[in-house]
């Protein structure tokens, strides 16, 4: 049996918001160790990885492993009928027909319970090696939110440059180009207003604007994201939950 | 041109 609390449902509200307009169906691999899921978007270019730990639970016991295949529209139909300060308990049985969610509020006066459907989802898994990066990029999470979004406007590429000391987001589009530069910075009193690059070799990669703004969906979760690159290879970019993490693998466009 | 890539080719299914 699963039963996993939330003392906030905010956190999975969160998590389902951003992964809800890439990947319509989802495996979520219960585990005595917390919720996984895996899963591709459907023109096959972006990968999620989701790791829910049990330290982000409340409480958290899940006897038996369990899968439960999600409808991520129908599930974010219920979870946006929570409030984002009520207490969230997930309950499903060891072979479920239905995932149960329970919201109370903190005065537990009021509970609310829905019982979601499951499905028989058939997807591929891929295995994610241990990668290599050239240059690691941990910036505001927000800050880069503004950039994909500001560059999406000019083209549906955006290029991203990284040399010493500094991230070029470059744009070039039909009627105009533009390009924002961030370079390395340390705040030490807002350590998450910081900038840091950890660079091995230059890197010069191209992605597709849509996806980076479907990434940053995810913004809400984290004040920092970190992006990882390696030439020719699918960048990482991570938000941390507070134990766990949302991952987007992201394959670049390149010429053959 | 660029071409956008697959995931698929970049991770083994398991």
């Amino acid at each position: 049996m699963l039963e996993g609390k939330f003392d906030e449902a905010s956190l999975l509200k969160k998590v389902i918001d951003a992964m809800k307009d890439s990947v319509k169906l989802c495996n979520f691999n219960c585990t005595e160790n917390g919720i996984s899921v895996q899963a591709i978007d459907d023109s096959r270019v972006l990968l999620i990885s989701l790791l829910i730990e049990a330290g982000s639970f409340e409480d958290y016991r899940c006897d038996r492993n369990i899968v439960l295949g999600l409808e991520m529209e129908s599930l974010n139909k219920i979870i946006k009928n929570g409030n984002a300060s009520d207490m969230l308990t997930l309950v499903a049985e060891d072979s479920p027909d239905a995932l149960n969610l329970i919201f109370e509020d903190k005065r537990r006066d009021r509970i609310a319970e829905y019982s979601l459907k499951l499905m028989d989802i058939d997807q591929d898994f891929l295995k994610i090696e241990d990668m290599k990066f050239d240059a690691v990029v941990n910036m505001p999470s927000a800050e880069f939110a503004k950039i994909c979004r500001d560059m999406k406007t000019l083209s549906e590429s955006l290029q991203i440059i990284i040399t010493k000391d500094s991230v070029k987001f470059n744009s070039e589009g039909d009627f105009g180009s533009g390009s924002v530069v961030i370079k390395s910075f340390t705040d030490l009193e807002k350590t998450e207003e910081s900038v840091r690059i950890t660079l091995e070799k230059p890197i010069n990669l191209t992605f597709g604007a849509k996806y980076l703004n479907d990434i940053i969906k995810s913004t809400p979760l984290a004040s920092q994201v970190t992006i990882k690159l390696c030439d020719k290879q699918p960048a990482l970019f991570e938000y941390q939950l507070p134990s766990g993490y949302l991952r987007f693998y992201l394959a670049p466009k390149f010429e053959d | 041109t660029l071409k956008q890539k697959s995931i698929s080719n970049f991770f083994a299914k398991t």
